[in-house]
């Protein structure tokens, strides 16, 4: 991939593949998502369903927002509420046959893309860090 | 800008500057740093001292890995601690003089990177968005 143009390069070069991804299935309760979160350090992950269809996107600021009542952030509601009902359903997409540019224009509003196949089945996600890393190696050739 | 070389561009062209950057003070308790991020939507922000020179930055995953306890989110901590003794003082930065090239080498491992002058006074900071928006400008000239 090193040597190959940007022109060349498609999501699947460069994507970070499913069995990689950390990412909560639509049916886990909020405080279940939000260990997975805090546990794996990142900010918002995939949201699956049972047959790895992917569904949605949750994170940290999306969860946080839920509990936070007038008075105080109300620390019960993790247990009550579930993953579906809170979760970002519009998920920006891409095929891993798409090209690299493709992949530059959508994480410029995005820090991660979901990599999906026509039937939504998931198949990884593309970071900024992918993306950026390889703009800096072609910039050095 | 726009009809700027990437290699012409400095960081100050392209940075957010400090006026619009949200950013908590190292004496706050987390409550109200939390508060912070969850109202503003960011993940993490940068930490400034009275006379607004950087001395860190802080994030919603650093917050909630404090009052995540063995049983459960132990929230009155929130009250207890303040941004100081959890905040991640190592920062790496930028002066408003640098390149667009350190600026997007430095980006690929930091989501933002805080731009301060000699002194420590914070400028602003330079996202891997600002960076992407102009790598994409770049493309199409
Ligand atoms: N454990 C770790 N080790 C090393 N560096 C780490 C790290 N966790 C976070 N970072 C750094 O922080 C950036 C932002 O992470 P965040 O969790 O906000 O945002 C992440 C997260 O929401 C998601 N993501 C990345 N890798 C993931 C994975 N393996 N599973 C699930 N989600 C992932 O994609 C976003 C963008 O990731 P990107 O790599 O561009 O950018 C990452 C990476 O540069
Ligand atoms: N209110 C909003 N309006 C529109 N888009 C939004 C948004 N909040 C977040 N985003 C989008 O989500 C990305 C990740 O935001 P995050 O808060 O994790 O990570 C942010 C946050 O930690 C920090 N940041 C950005 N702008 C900031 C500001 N004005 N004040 C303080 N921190 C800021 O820099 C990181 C990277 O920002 P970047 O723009 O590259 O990337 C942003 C942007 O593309």
């Amino acid at each position: 991939i090193q040597d190959k143009q940007l022109t060349d390069i498609t999501v699947e070069d460069i994507m970070i593949s499913s069995e990689k991804v950390a990412h909560v299935q639509l049916n886990n309760p909020l405080e279940h998502a939000l260990l997975v979160l805090v546990k794996s350090g990142y900010s918002a992950v995939p949201v699956l369903d049972t047959s790895y269809k992917l569904v949605g996107t949750i994170g940290k600021t999306m969860i946080l927002n839920e509990i936070l009542g007038i008075e105080r952030f109300e620390i019960e509601k993790l247990s009550e509420k579930r993953v579906y009902e809170i979760m970002d359903k519009e998920v920006p997409r891409l095929s891993k046959e798409d090209q690299f540019m493709d992949g530059l224009k959508m994480t410029i509003n995005y820090p991660f893309v979901c990599v999906a196949d026509e039937k939504g089945y998931f198949d990884g996600i593309l970071t900024r860090r992918a993306i950026l890393k390889q703009i800096n190696r072609d910039y050095y050739q």
